[in-house]
């Protein structure tokens, strides 16, 4: 049997409105740690990585590995439905076809369970190597949003350049050309609101600014946001969910034909 | 004109 029950419900709702745009289908791999997910967009050029562990669930129970496949647009409908303070439960019997979703009011008189057929997903799953990067940027991720959202405006790439100084975020298109700098934070008074840069040496990637945008869906899980780039490898952004665990997407750079 | 690889050619699939 399969139980994982968390009080803060509002964290499996912003999960999935953080993936559902990129993924259509992904499987929810289970074992006693907690909750992973990993997953490809059609095109193969991002990934999400979800990981929720064990401890961070008010109640948690997995006597075996069950690996859960699921149409992530139907999990949102669900979700949908659950109370931003409802008290959420996924729940499964051992290779069973079917997930149940259960949604507690705060006062535990309105219950609700949603049960849904379960898909059989055999997604390859990508092994990706704990790596340092050549630079790491911490921002505030609503900062992040921003930038991404007005930069789309400029054309469908966009240039992320990281110096010691600070990090450029660029693009061009019809309209013009736009450059939005950001210095290092001197005094780290407030860490939350800081962009904090750690550089070994400097990068320049260009990445299609489409898919940034689909990656600050996961803004509302976290007020910081962590890039970490290295020449000529994939964007990391990570998004780390309070007390249970992080988002993180990949994303891979456009390079010159 | 630029492109990107598709992620198999960054990370191993297992």
């Amino acid at each position: 049997m399969f139980e994982a029950r968390l009080l803060r419900g509002s964290i499996l709702k912003k999960v999935l409105e953080a993936i559902k745009d990129l993924l259509t289908q992904a499987t929810f791999d289970c074992d006693d740690s907690g909750i992973q997910l990993q997953a490809m967009d059609n095109s193969h050029v991002s990934l999400v990585s979800l990981q929720l562990r064990a401890d961070g669930f008010d109640k948690y129970r997995c006597d075996r590995n069950i690996s859960m496949g699921m149409n992530l647009n139907s999990v949102a409908k669900i979700l949908k439905c659950a109370g931003d303070k409802d008290t959420v439960t996924m729940k499964a019997q051992d290779n069973a076809d079917t997930v149940t979703f259960v949604f507690e009011s705060p006062n535990q008189e309105k219950v609700s369970d949603y049960e849904m057929k379960l898909m059989n997903l055999d997604l390859e799953h990508l092994g990706i190597p704990e790596t340092e990067y050549s630079c790491t940027i911490r921002m505030p991720s609503a900062e992040f949003a921003r930038i991404c959202r007005d930069l789309s405006q400029f054309g469908d790439s966009m240039v992320i350049a990281c110096t010691k100084e600070g990090v450029k975020f660029s693009a061009t298109g019809e309209i013009g050309s736009a450059n939005i700098k950001l210095a290092q934070t001197a005094s780290v008074d407030k860490e939350e609101e800081a962009v904090i840069i750690e550089m070994d040496e400097p990068v320049t990637l260009t990445f299609a600014c489409q898919y940034l945008n689909y990656f600050t869906k996961a803004t509302s899980l976290s007020p910081q946001v962590q890039l970490s780039m290295s020449a000529d490898v994939p964007l990391v952004v990570e998004y780390r969910i309070q007390d249970i665990g992080h988002i993180r997407y990949y994303l891979a750079p456009k390079i010159e034909d | 004109a630029t492109h990107q690889h598709c992620l198999r050619v960054y990370y191993q699939v297992q």
